[in-house]
């Protein structure tokens, strides 16, 4: 049958949750391994993490799309936990072939990478649901039977919710694309649209942590620096 | 495939951008 942007849609949606149907809510072995061979074990923050993050999406979700609709905000959470878990055991075995160590206790105990990481899933099902799609394109369907034409959950819609910063997200899209190379030609595209519009405007705002670490590096770098006396 | 294009050396991975190597 021919291709139709609904028919693509349905697709992506039905390889989506198919890849990830093998996937757990929880860490599967292999992950929990990775957390228990921290010096640190990151797990209880990991879950915290996730149950306050859950709420803000689903809560934030209701209030862009419909308050009808808060319920599917979890499901389209709990599909990118299932993607954040993946993405990131993949990313460790690849660290621990690259690096030849297993202990990541200070990678797994940064907020700020799993926190960036989970974004990027979340983006991921958006987009693949279609909430997330740049209007440039000319058409939305919201497929995933939200009318998302009227609301506002396009990039960068999930840094606000998460309250991340557009230069801590751009770290870590090029590892999740190698990271997962299931991910459609489609997903990667629009990934890479995200990338584009923070290196060109969004990290450059106000309050960007970006300025702070070309103040540090026009300095010669904060580690470089002179201890004053005092210190 | 994709047209992506990967920008990373492979000394690079995700605990550097991180700050944690």
């Amino acid at each position: 049958p021919p291709q139709t942007p609904i028919r693509a849609a349905m697709t992506s949606i039905q390889q989506l949750r198919g890849d990830l149907t093998s996937s757990g809510d929880q860490p599967s072995t292999n992950l929990a391994t990775y957390f228990k061979n921290c010096t640190v074990d990151p797990t209880q923050d990991v879950l915290k993490r996730l149950e306050t993050l859950g709420q803000a999406f689903s809560q934030r979700f209701g209030q862009a799309v419909g308050p009808r609709c808060i319920v599917l905000g979890r499901q389209r959470f709990n599909l990118g936990v299932k993607l954040y878990y993946k993405v990131m055991e993949a990313m460790l075995k690849s660290e621990e072939k690259r690096l030849s160590v297993q202990n990541f206790s200070k990678l797994l105990n940064d907020s700020t990478f799993h926190t960036s990481l989970l974004a990027c899933a979340l983006e991921v099902v958006m987009a693949t649901y279609g909430e997330s799609s740049f209007r440039t394109g000319g058409y939305n369907h919201g497929s995933g039977g939200v009318d998302a034409a009227e609301t506002n959950v396009c990039f960068p819609w999930i840094l606000d919710v998460v309250n991340l910063s557009a230069f801590d997200f751009y770290k870590v899209i090029e590892s999740f694309i190698k990271a997962d190379p299931t991910l459609s030609k489609d997903i990667v595209k629009h990934l890479e649209t995200c990338e584009n519009l923070i290196m060109e405007r969004i990290a450059w705002r106000t309050g960007s942590p970006l300025f702070e670490l070309l103040k540090q590096e026009h300095e010669g770098g904060a580690a470089e620096q002179v201890e004053t006396p005092a210190s | 495939s994709h047209d992506y294009h990967f920008g990373l050396e492979d000394h690079e991975g995700i605990s550097e951008l991180f700050d944690c190597d």
